[in-house]
């Protein structure tokens, strides 16, 4: 967050009008359902900051090492909730664990200062990244709601956290966590938070980690703003020099007193082998290195099994002087930066098969790594970061996700200090900041934005946020060319990016919104085969019943639009597939709105009326889709759909399936 | 296996609670009591096997039950769904 915040268009100085201290997000409170806070940050000084919201009935419970004092004017509240926890893993050893809304791991705290934290000058980790850290909405309110532990994090604590913040009186709640992926009426945490966007609060979640597999994301429900992960414009450099006088380029967040000579060559070695068998010792994994075969030696350690700092001591407990860590296919060219407690350099897959071929050609082998700082400017950037979930929606294909992409690489944010920042309990370092990559940090990126979407358009509902953010989402990188995906080095397509790449100045004036109610979120469900036991779990008041005011799950007012054509017989498919939308009008009273479809091979895609003609404001007008199929496609296709009025672009992707 | 004590969480239909209770702990409380009532600690116990009651964005309790009491709660009146405790993961 010493770059998002300007990547994302977010700097004080550039937006003046924005950030007026009525707009700055000052009564807008997001809970962070996370493992908790560190209260000493700088992040979280309520210097300059007005009273506590009055619609603010939440706590600021007590517990070891932390107090009533610790919660402040930006830090309004702080909850624990291990009843679950406690049941399925035994008690919690106080002596080695905050029992109490203290972070002691550093996940909470990085991702509630990435939310709301305050402005601090001068921030960085080990030199690294340098800048002045904020969070996305730096006046918001922050209520820590710490639900995970040293063993995990359990369903019925996120449930009771999501319960007592929307008691407490949140407006966004920031989930960066998940679980596997099952129908919408076995996932408590979807019913959870189907029940929070009842009373209107905004709930994001981030997507999962488990890309680039197809079909990988968590927390798809429509009512779920689903983030995904890209890149910013900033990398750490590193170089490889190697004996044959090859340079190899990579990334790390390497800094102690162990540097290698730049001068010396170092022997290297690789302990998997030519073959396609995977050898345990090629991933650098616990109990594999022999000391007598690296003391003294840079290692080569693939991705892949256990945490790549840990590789990284593994090889220094070894006697290892520097490590090498290369990228396998599933992470691609992809570079993810890690504060390793020895020299180290992330390369690429490709770099990577070159270093190794290097290595078992026969020669003695040697290099020497050298570690270049920070570097601003990277094109092309965003890109969608390889390990980001991806779609197709399992659950239901008619909703496009993820909804979004957000910077999630090599984020800078507030860390706790009981743990160094790589996390490895041997790391005896203690640092304010730290960098880390993960859905974790494209999620709370997120749930900032919206903080200052809801100031700006207190109004403004859930959907009517989400809306904005994906419509005026954006697919050209910073070299004008379409988001590219870090797994492949190709194009990124709706199912890796969702709408896009969050712009929050633009969202703030969206033009146009498609606004759901619960209960249009209650009709898809209707969709869904649920049997009526089934949709009694969103039903609980009894007042909600089907109205069938949808005809299919496609026909949800949803921004993103997902058309799929069923096969009726080996050569004939079906109908038409029509779908409907309605717009709100939130620009100005008189606007005219022109439709922009982009073409498709297997389809013809024709849109009722062509024109929206608006003449008051939060004024509807519903507009038909009919997709016809053409030639039937053996993947995918991808477009959009945009409403052009000469000052507002509202787009929403297009998936057609066959 | 079958004494084995799990957390689930019991969602429940507020609007069906019987007009003889002026709270809802004390409703879902006595549900649970029935769904216990073949265990000798029944009546001491149920309270006690509540973890969580929740209120706002969703409605019930979490509690301790083995499968057999999941099951037999399930089908109680009132109950609208039941979910086993799920380990989530930080991203």
């Amino acid at each position: 967050t010493t770059r998002s915040p300007a990547f994302l268009g977010l700097q004080p100085e550039k937006a003046p009008n924005m950030w007026s201290e009525k707009l700055s997000g000052r009564d807008v409170i997001v809970g962070v359902l996370d493992t908790g806070i560190w209260p000493e940050s700088e992040s979280f000084k309520d210097v300059s900051m007005g009273p506590v919201p009055a619609h603010w009935k939440g706590a600021c419970e007590i517990g070891t090492g932390f107090t009533k004092s610790h919660c402040n004017k930006k830090v309004v509240g702080a909850r624990v909730f291990y009843h679950g926890y406690e049941a399925a893993i035994g008690r919690i050893n106080e002596q080695k664990e905050y029992k109490s809304p203290r972070d002691q791991d550093g996940h909470g705290t990085h991702t509630a200062a990435t939310v709301g934290g305050s402005p601090v000058l001068g921030a960085n980790l080990l030199g690294y990244a340098n800048g002045t850290a904020r969070g996305m909405a730096p006046g918001a309110r922050i209520a820590a709601y710490k639900v995970c532990w040293v063993g995990g994090c359990f369903s019925s604590d996120i449930v009771s956290a999501i319960d007592k913040a929307v008691a407490d009186g949140v407006d966004i709640l920031s989930i960066s966590l998940g679980g596997g992926v099952s129908s919408y009426y076995r996932d408590s945490l979807s019913v959870a938070a189907f029940g929070a966007m009842e009373k209107g609060v905004f709930v994001s979640c981030s997507a999962g980690n488990a890309g680039p597999d197809p079909a990988s994301l968590t927390n798809v429900s429509p009512w779920i703003t689903t983030v995904g992960a890209s890149t910013m414009d900033r990398d750490f450099p590193a170089e490889v020099k190697l004996g044959n006088g090859k340079i190899v380029t990579g990334v790390s967040l390497y800094k102690g007193q162990s540097v290698l000579s730049i001068e010396k060559q170092y022997p290297l070695v690789y302990l998997g082998s030519n073959s396609s068998r995977v050898d345990p010792r090629s991933m650098c994994l616990e109990g594999t290195m022999d000391p007598k075969v690296v003391s003294g030696k840079i290692v080569i350690c693939d991705r892949g099994l256990s945490p790549r700092v840990q590789k990284g001591n593994v090889v220094r407990s070894a006697g290892g002087v520097g490590m090498i860590l290369t990228n396998t296919e599933a992470n691609g060219e992809e570079l993810v930066a890690d504060c390793h407690l020895l020299p180290a350099v992330a390369i690429g897959e490709k770099e990577g098969k070159d270093l190794k071929s290097y290595v078992l050609s026969g020669k003695s082998a040697t290099a020497t790594l050298a570690f270049k700082g920070t570097r601003l400017g990277i094109r092309p950037s965003p890109v969608v970061a390889a390990f980001s979930s991806r779609g197709p929606n399992f659950l239901s294909l008619e909703i496009l996700k993820p909804d979004l992409v957000a910077p999630g690489v090599n984020i800078l944010a507030a860390w706790s200090e009981a743990i160094g920042p790589s996390g490895l309990k041997v790391d005896n370092r203690r640092e304010k900041f730290n960098i880390l990559s993960g859905t974790s940090m494209s999620c709370p990126h997120v749930s900032g934005v919206a903080a200052f979407l809801k100031a700006r358009h207190p109004e403004w509902s859930p959907a009517a946020i989400k809306s904005a953010l994906m419509t005026t989402a954006y697919v050209l990188d910073n070299t004008k060319k379409t988001l590219t995906d870090a797994s492949t080095a190709k194009p990124s397509s709706p199912y890796d990016h969702g709408s896009g790449h969050i712009d929050p100045i633009r969202a703030v004036d969206p033009g146009l919104v498609y606004d759901i109610e619960p209960q249009d979120y209650f009709e898809f469900l209707c969709t869904q085969n649920l049997t009526p036991t089934q949709l009694q779990v969103f039903a609980k008041f009894s007042n909600r019943s089907c109205k069938h005011s949808l005809a299919s799950p496609g026909d949800l007012n949803y921004p993103a639009i997902s058309s799929i054509f069923t096969q009726k017989t080996a050569t004939s498919f079906s109908r038409p597939v029509i779908v409907h939308r309605t717009v709100t009008n939130v620009g100005p009273a008189d606007s005219k709105y022109q439709v922009v479809i982009s073409p498709f091979e297997g389809a013809s895609v024709k849109v009722e009326p062509e024109t929206l003609n608006f003449t008051k404001e939060h004024q509807k007008l519903s507009y038909k889709i009919t997709f016809t199929p053409r030639v039937r496609q053996t993947s995918p296709e991808f477009g959009s759909l945009v409403w052009k009025d000469g000052l507002h672009t509202v787009r929403s992707p297009i998936v057609i399936t066959w | 296996a079958q004494f084995v004590k799990k957390t689930y969480l019991v969602q429940m239909d507020k609007a069906v609670m019987p007009k003889a209770f002026t709270n809802h702990l004390e409703w879902y409380s006595s549900k649970l009591k029935s769904a216990l009532s073949t265990s000798p600690e029944a009546d001491a116990e149920s309270e006690k096997r509540i973890i969580y009651t929740y209120q706002n964005a969703f409605h019930g309790v979490a509690a301790k039950l083995t499968e057999g009491e999941a099951k037999k709660l399930e089908a109680e009146e009132g109950v609208v769904a039941i979910f086993p405790d799920t380990k989530y993961e930080l991203h």
